[in-house]
């Protein structure tokens, strides 16, 4: 389609907790998830890249009203696999674009980190899906992301339909 | 709802290639992603974890066809960003389990994980959405993993309507 992106959104509501140097092993991604579900502490993202050298490194995110309950749950999970570290980050946002028509759109990832580039707004994680695509950010540049992504795909420009007098 | 998993799918035309030690900062992202965007190759995942020490990795999956174009275009990209390394995966498949009730519910993700911990599948990536959880797998269990997956949310048992005959 010629528009694949429609919508763009914001989770302002948004902590990051990462757990480091975990074993990149079946069961590890089961034991810190378990413990969270335990808490009945609902978790966004789920953010897993690739192992390097038997260790990876698993972060998630969770509401602000969570955060404290969901750092314990982890640091209890991160002693029992032998996690090296557990970090985390309160100030932080979700920025989205959305769109049915951009599956496998690589000029669509394009399109919004060339926008969040120009604006020095720095990444701090991608992840994505065949209808959106979700970065994390600072949550004080949350705002201006959302309003130049809104911007870079056109997405003000609502196109509506004159009411006859 | 009480099933928040209404389906399992499986994507077995997958390579993965990952960008390490990055400068993380705005601009990193689209060099890397400019340079796939020109070459017209398609993306599918998209992952980036947080950095640390000022570097961080991101891998994405394409198509088997894209896979050496891909990794060209990286290639270049890497060396101009001054990455660390660049390291790809082409016996791959991304399993994800889909359903509009599973927004933020983490017992799903622990679902999902005991399934692939119990069969010994080792989860290499993972991606989330509202409405969806992706995991990269080795190929060669993907299709073991689709169909754990398919037992733990009971997706095999269709409900049918008898036709009168
Ligand atoms: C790191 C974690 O995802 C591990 N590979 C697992 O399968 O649980
Ligand atoms: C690592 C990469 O995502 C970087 N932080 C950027 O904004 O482009």
């Amino acid at each position: 389609p010629d528009q694949p992106v429609s919508g763009a959104a914001i989770t302002k509501d948004e902590a990051r907790i990462s757990v480091q140097g975990v074993p990149d092993v079946p069961g590890t991604s089961l034991e810190i998830f378990s413990r969270i579900a335990a808490k009945n502490i609902s978790v966004d993202m789920i953010v897993q890249n690739v192992g390097e050298s038997g260790k990876a490194d698993i972060s998630f995110t969770v509401p602000q009203l969570d955060f404290d309950a969901a750092l314990e749950a982890v640091q209890e999970a991160a002693k029992l696999v032998g996690a090296t570290d557990v970090s985390s980050d309160s100030n932080v946002a979700k920025v989205s674009v959305v769109g049915l028509g951009m599956a496998r759109q690589t000029g669509v990832a394009e399109k919004m980190f060339r926008a969040l580039a120009d604006a020095g707004i720095n990444i701090q994680m991608i992840t994505t899906s065949e209808i959106k695509i979700s970065v994390l950010v600072d949550r004080d540049q949350s705002q201006q992301a959302l309003r130049i992504v809104h911007q870079a795909f056109a997405l003000e420009k609502v196109p509506t339909t004159p009411i006859k007098p």
